[in-house]
């Protein structure tokens, strides 16, 4: 893989988003894991709809929480995904109000990653932003900064936030993971989380998936 | 029901300026009723206004911060002015919050919370050698986690419902800065950790609210299908 790559770079990431007081970080991490392989397969990037997954996939909880892999199954059943402005975010769960014919962009299935680290790296370079769960102790008391907190406070077991891998680098020789955060922009950097590359921290290897845009 | 439109909604604290009258008037009882209470032979008397605020409730509830300190008059004489100890070390400042409940209709005061903690000075022996102040409670690291603590409600618009919820969030708002140390003497990157728009949660506030504890239950995840793995760079 290359030493280092940002799909920000490439347009390929929306802007920050926030899903406010809700635990609604799958539906983020998954909308913005399709906005980048929609781009990538259709030259434009869009920015998805998560409330139409807080409303719509009965597969998961809204904000109580949901999975990556039942939110690309619901986004199958449901035919895709509509634009954020058809159907914007409100941080709580509503009657589903999905309209077919607003669908901007739909998947074909969704496939998991390897737990390599080096696999990941040279995958997200090749294919797209990936989306990710880790373990978010660490995270709350985050400002800047490559994090690499000890093992005891950031246990790999203990995955509760999913977000989405942008892209990765060094840092004064520190590896790292530039990873977009659905906190709002004041939050971390400018709403980036940056986490130590190289050692499956914080579980950040356990979780990688991606939706399929034929 | 003149005070009313000087409150905002019933219950909520308002912030006072030093000139107040009421809060003249709670704060000179709070010093008498401090003084009839300690067995110390000086007259102590406020010696700084920090902040102070006001509740409506069945009356008034005033909630003021001062320093107070040594003055040179013996408790016995009945001298009226009474000056301050040049000295620092005989000033003895301590760090007061007084509650003053005070019911204008029965002119009635009481003082319902006196908390002190003594100010204490770095002190310089011969060798010149500074105590070591880690193990105690400085006023400098209160005032200094006050004004932190200040500077985040500004930033992030914070509004909290009473003072007995402004000074739990503190007491949240110091753990998670002590937290916050700790991860940061032992992170093994470059991060800096601190004051965050999270900073006056408790971790399960956090946790319940913006985190998914879902991920972790492995036995929910549907299997998927393994990515074919990259071609090239």
């Amino acid at each position: 893989a290359p030493a280092s790559w940002d799909w920000r770079d490439h347009g390929a990431v929306s802007p920050v988003k926030n899903q406010g007081m809700c635990g609604s970080c799958w539906a983020f991490s998954v909308t913005g894991n399709i906005e980048g392989q929609w781009f990538l397969k259709n030259g434009s990037l869009l920015s998805l709809s998560e409330q139409e997954l807080v409303d719509c996939d009965g597969l998961d909880q809204a904000c109580r929480g949901g999975l990556p892999s039942n939110a690309y199954e619901a986004i199958e059943k449901l035919g895709g995904l509509e634009q954020e402005t058809d159907y914007s975010y409100t941080g709580h769960k509503q009657n589903c109000n999905f309209a077919t014919k607003k669908v901007a962009a739909y998947i074909n299935s969704s496939v998991e990653l390897s737990k390599d680290e080096k696999e990941i790296t040279a995958w997200l370079a090749e294919n797209g932003p990936i989306s990710v769960a880790l373990n978010a102790f660490a995270m709350q008391f985050y400002r800047k900064g490559v994090s690499h907190p000890l093992r005891i406070f950031c246990n790999p077991w203990m995955i509760d936030h999913a977000v989405l891998l942008v892209g990765y680098g060094e840092r004064k020789g520190t590896p790292f993971w530039a990873i977009k955060n659905s906190w709002g922009e004041d939050y971390g950097e400018q709403g980036y989380y940056y986490l130590y590359r190289g050692s499956n921290a914080c579980g950040i290897n356990r979780m990688c998936s991606s939706a399929v845009v034929n | 029901d003149l005070d009313r439109p000087l409150f905002g909604p019933p219950g909520s604290a308002i912030r006072l300026h030093e000139s107040d009258q009421g809060l003249k008037k709670a704060l000179e009882f709070a010093e008498d009723r401090y003084n009839r209470g300690s067995n110390a032979m000086h007259l102590r008397k406020v010696s700084r206004f920090i902040s102070a605020t006001k509740q409506l409730v069945k009356g008034i509830r005033y909630t003021i911060t001062v320093e107070v300190s040594n003055t040179q008059c013996k408790k016995s004489s009945m001298l009226k002015t009474c000056d301050f100890y040049r000295e620092s070390q005989k000033l003895k400042t301590e760090l007061c919050v007084f509650e003053v409940w005070d019911i204008p209709w029965q002119d009635t005061s009481t003082l319902l919370k006196q908390k002190c903690q003594p100010i204490v000075e770095p002190q310089i022996e011969e060798t010149n050698k500074v105590e070591d102040q880690s193990n105690s409670q400085p006023l400098e690291e209160s005032v200094a986690l006050l004004g932190q603590f200040k500077e985040f409600l500004v930033k992030y618009n914070k509004v909290y419902s009473s003072q007995e919820e402004a000074e739990r969030r503190l007491r949240i708002f110091h753990e998670n800065l002590k937290t916050a140390e700790k991860l940061q003497s032992l992170d093994q990157g470059s991060a800096e950790y601190g004051v965050t728009k999270f900073s006056d949660l408790t971790e399960e506030e956090f946790r319940s609210t913006y985190l998914n504890p879902l991920l972790s239950q492995w036995t929910l995840h549907r299997p998927m299908k393994p990515a074919a793995p990259a071609r090239s760079p």
